[in-house]
C-alpha cells in the first residue's frame, strides 16, 4: 500500500471573504489515485462539500491505521436550498445548541439555516432599535436572548460552513411577544362593546405600524446579510380583527365587506413593499399565496401544509405555475415523531412527484426539514433531529435515482456513528451498537 | 457516504495514510490559498474530525502492528 500525505485542494473563483447564497456553485470533484488525492472545485463553499466527503471517504482499521479508497467522485447538489428551520422561541436555544447544529447540519451538507427566532412565545432576538422587545417579550431579558454578538456569531460559524442564515419575523400572525415592548402594534380584541383585555395579530389599519415595521425592518435587513428574509405571514388569526370596531370599521372604507383575507393581504402587501425599497427579496408561508396576495415575481414560497387547501404537491404545481419559486417542507416537519423508523417515509418523499412542466419543476428549488420548539430544547433537539434530518438532506443532495431504502439504512446507520464519534448525540435508526459510542467531551 | 453523490467510483485499491505526515494543502494555482478563513478554518476542523488532536498513534493502539 502507498501512502497519501496531501489532499491537495483547487479552487477555480476566489470569494473567502463573502458569503453563501443562493446562487452559490457547491460542484466539486475528488479523485484519490496513485498519483493524485485532489480536490478541484468552482469555489469555496464547493471545497467545502469535497472535504465533508473526503473526511466520511477516510476509515480506520481494527489496528488504527487509517486508510483511503481509491476514489473518482463528480457531485454536485440536486437542489440549492436545503434548509433546516429552528424554533428559537418556544422554547430558548443556547448559542452553543445552535452552534451544534450548524456543524451537524454541514456533515449532511445542508447550506440554509432558517432561524425561526421569534414567535408568539418569546423574543428573544435583542433589537438595537427596539430593545423593549426583548426586554418585555423575552423569557429572560439577561439569560434567554441572542445579542448582537450572539448573531454575528451564528452568522460567521454558518459561513465558514456554507451555510446562509435565512431569518424569520412572521407577522402579521404569531406576534404575540411583540405586544408589550411596542404599545399599540398588536389589536386590541373586544368582548361585545368592550376591550377584552386580550390582544390578537399586529394591527394593519394604523400608520404607526407601518412606520415601526419601517424601521425594525431596516434593522433587520442590515444585520442579517442575506439577500433573502423569511417574512412568515401564515396562519393569522381573525377572531381578534373582527371583534374590533376599528376594524370593522376599516374593512366598510376599503370595501373588503367581511373578507379578511383581504385585510391580511392589505398589511402583507404593505410590509412586501417595505422590506423591497431595503433591496431584500423575501420568502413567506403559503398562505401568503393561498391568498392571493400581490407579491413580486422573485418572492419564494414555502410549502408547509400536507392537505389544505390541496395536498402539498398539487400546491407546488399551483405555486410553480403561477411562476414562483418553491421550498418544501410539508412532508418534513421533524418535530412529528412516532415509534419507529419514521425516517423512511421522510425519505421517500419526491419533491417533484407533481404534474407539471419541467420548468415548473425548475421553480422548485430546495425544501427544509423544520423542528419546532413546543416540546424541543437543547436537552432533546440533537437526537431528534439526527439522523432523521439526514434523510431530507440526502433527498436534498442526491440524484432523484438514489431511492433504495436497504443502501440508504447501511449508510445512515454508519453516518449515525460517524455523527456520534462527531459529538453529535444522533439517535438510533434501530438495535445495533457503534463501535464508539457517544462520549461527552 | 452520506448523502450519497452524484457519481462514484470506489476500488478496493486503499492508500494508508499517516496523521503526523497528512496535510491539507493548497495548489499553487488555485484562487484560494493560505489566508482564506473559510478553508484554513475548514482543515483545522477536518483535520481534528479525521484523526482527533494526536499524539500519533494513540495510547489505545499503540504497540499493535502497523
Amino acid at each position: 500500500t502507498m501512502e497519501k500525505n496531501t489532499l491537495v485542494l483547487f479552487v477555480v473563483t476566489p470569494g473567502c471573504d463573502q458569503l453563501p447564497s443562493l446562487e452559490s456553485v457547491e460542484n466539486y470533484t475528488l479523485t484519490v489515485n496513485d498519483e493524485q488525492c485532489f480536490l478541484l472545485s468552482e469555489t469555496v463553499w464547493g471545497a467545502l462539500r469535497g472535504l465533508e466527503t473526503f473526511s466520511q471517504l477516510v476509515w480506520r482499521s481494527p489496528e488504527g491505521t487509517f486508510f483511503v479508497n481509491k476514489t473518482d467522485i463528480v457531485d454536485f447538489p440536486r437542489f440549492p436550498h436545503r434548509g433546516l428551520l429552528l424554533d428559537t422561541s418556544r422554547h430558548y436555544l443556547p448559542l452553543s445548541t445552535i452552534q451544534n447544529t450548524l456543524d451537524a447540519m454541514a456533515y449532511n451538507k445542508f447550506n440554509v439555516f432558517h432561524w425561526h427566532v421569534v414567535d408568539d412565545s418569546s423574543f428573544p432576538y435583542e433589537s438595537l432599535t427596539f430593545p423593549e422587545l426583548t426586554r418585555k417579550g423575552s423569557y429572560n431579558p439577561v439569560t434567554h436572548i441572542y445579542t448582537e454578538q450572539d448573531v454575528k456569531e451564528v452568522i460567521e460559524y454558518a459561513r465558514l460552513r456554507g451555510i446562509r442564515v435565512l431569518v424569520e419575523f412572521d407577522t402579521p400572525g404569531h406576534t404575540l411577544s411583540w405586544g408589550p415592548g411596542v404599545p399599540e402594534l398588536l389589536t386590541p380584541c373586544y368582548s361585545g362593546p368592550h376591550p377584552s383585555g386580550t390582544f390578537g395579530p399586529v394591527n394593519p389599519i394604523l400608520n404607526t405600524t407601518y412606520e415601526f415595521m419601517s424601521t425594525f425592518f431596516l434593522e433587520i435587513s442590515s444585520v442579517f446579510p442575506d439577500f433573502y428574509l423569511h417574512l412568515g405571514g401564515d396562519e393569522v388569526d381573525f377572531t381578534c380583527w373582527k371583534s374590533n370596531p376599528d376594524i370593522q370599521a376599516f374593512m366598510k372604507e376599503k370595501g373588503f365587506g367581511e373578507d379578511f383575507k383581504q385585510l391580511e393581504s392589505f398589511y402583507i402587501q404593505k410590509l412586501l413593499d417595505i422590506v423591497s425599497t431595503y433591496g431584500k427579496g423575501y420568502v413567506v408561508w403559503q398562505e401568503v399565496f393561498d391568498n392571493r396576495v400581490k407579491v413580486r415575481p422573485d418572492t419564494i414560497i414555502q410549502v408547509w401544509r400536507e392537505e389544505t387547501p390541496v395536498g402539498y404537491l398539487k400546491e407546488l404545481d399551483w405555486i410553480t405555475k403561477a411562476g414562483f419559486r418553491a421550498l418544501l417542507s410539508a412532508p418534513w416537519y421533524l418535530n412529528r415523531i412516532s415509534y419507529g423508523p419514521d425516517w423512511k417515509e421522510i425519505y421517500m418523499v419526491e419533491p417533484l412527484a407533481f404534474e407539471g412542466s419541467s420548468e415548473q419543476k425548475a421553480q422548485v428549488i430546495g425544501g427544509e426539514a423544520c423542528m419546532w420548539g413546543e416540546y424541543v430544547d437543547s436537552t432533546n433537539l440533537t437526537p431528534r433531529l439526527w439522523p432523521r434530518a439526514g434523510a431530507v438532506a440526502e433527498r436534498l443532495w442526491s440524484s432523484k435515482i438514489v431511492t433504495d431504502l436497504d443502501f440508504a439504512l447501511e449508510r445512515l446507520t454508519q453516518f449515525r456513528c460517524e455523527l456520534l464519534r462527531r459529538g453529535i448525540r444522533a439517535q438510533p435508526l434501530y438495535t445495533g451498537y457503534c463501535e464508539q459510542e457517544f462520549e461527552e467531551t | 457516504l452520506w448523502p450519497w453523490p452524484q457519481d462514484i467510483q470506489i476500488s478496493d485499491q486503499r492508500y494508508f495514510i499517516l496523521p503526523k505526515n497528512f496535510h491539507f494543502h493548497y495548489h499553487a494555482g488555485s484562487a484560494a490559498q493560505p489566508g482564506c478563513s473559510v478553508l484554513d478554518e475548514a482543515f483545522q476542523r477536518y483535520r481534528h474530525l479525521l484523526f482527533g488532536a494526536g499524539p500519533w498513534p494513540s495510547s489505545h493502539y499503540r504497540g499493535k502492528q502497523h
